[in-house]
């Protein structure tokens, strides 16, 4: 997206996966 | 940034570049770091560190984080207003649709509560620190590690980033500095300080080998 730098990119949509992951786990 | 209000999500001015590590590497510790550890930390992120040539002074901004979550996210109850969660999944579900391009509000992704050390550590993206400012710095500054146990410590040590995490439902939170930045780990648990965590963080992250 525009604004935000590649490396917070790839944290966040880690951290979005992860969520996704533990939400479909729960 | 003193609040515990919401999150910027698309503002540049608090998404400045800086110089990164490999963050497929920087992950791959963090992940090492906490899934390895006997202790349930929730969260460990990387502070990098860079200098800035015109006021002279280092700066520590977000180099890259591995969120675990907590043991029993059941028990994990949220001390803010509906009006505050609303906002987190209104946050989250912008973000989502930035980074993936699908603005689904049915996504699992936004349907779940966001909890308190969740929302701490997405704002921890948008934060920065000058060297000897905030526990992050204070820890780089000082080349010494600073191991803070226990809700009342937290919010007693003086500094807006413990007293938030505490806020956020945080009672354990570390900060290990090395040369080209600061390992903080953070946890819902007390957990009392332990050379082997030290150890282990200083083995992960000496990246001169």
């Amino acid at each position: 997206p525009r604004g935000i730098p590649q490396f917070r990119k790839v944290s966040l949509a880690r951290f979005l996966e992860k969520r996704k992951e533990r939400a479909m786990n729960a | 940034p003193g609040t515990t209000g919401s999150l910027p999500p698309t503002s540049s001015s608090m998404f400045q570049s800086q110089p990164i590590l490999n963050q497929e590497t920087l992950q791959q510790r963090l992940l090492t770091l906490i899934d390895g550890a006997r202790e349930s930390w929730t969260y460990a992120i990387f502070w990098q560190s860079s200098f800035d040539n015109t006021s002279g002074a280092a700066h520590l901004g977000w180099g890259d984080g591995y969120y675990r979550g907590e043991e029993n996210r059941q028990r994990q109850q949220t001390t803010f207003s509906a009006a505050e969660q609303e906002n987190r999944k209104k946050v989250l579900r912008e973000l989502t649709s930035l980074i993936s391009g699908s603005s689904s509000s049915s996504d699992a992704v936004v349907d779940d509560e966001v909890t308190d050390t969740e929302w701490f550590f997405l704002v921890s993206m948008t934060q920065s620190f000058t060297s000897g400012v905030g526990l992050p710095g204070q820890a780089f500054m000082s080349s010494i590690p600073i191991w803070v146990t226990g809700s009342d410590t937290l919010t007693g040590s003086g500094c807006e980033r413990a007293r938030q995490g505490q806020v956020f439902g945080l009672q354990t939170m570390v900060c290990v500095p090395m040369a080209n930045g600061v390992v903080e780990l953070g946890s819902t648990e007390p957990i009392y300080q332990n050379s082997d965590l030290m150890n282990k963080v200083r083995i992960l992250f000496n990246f001169n080998g």
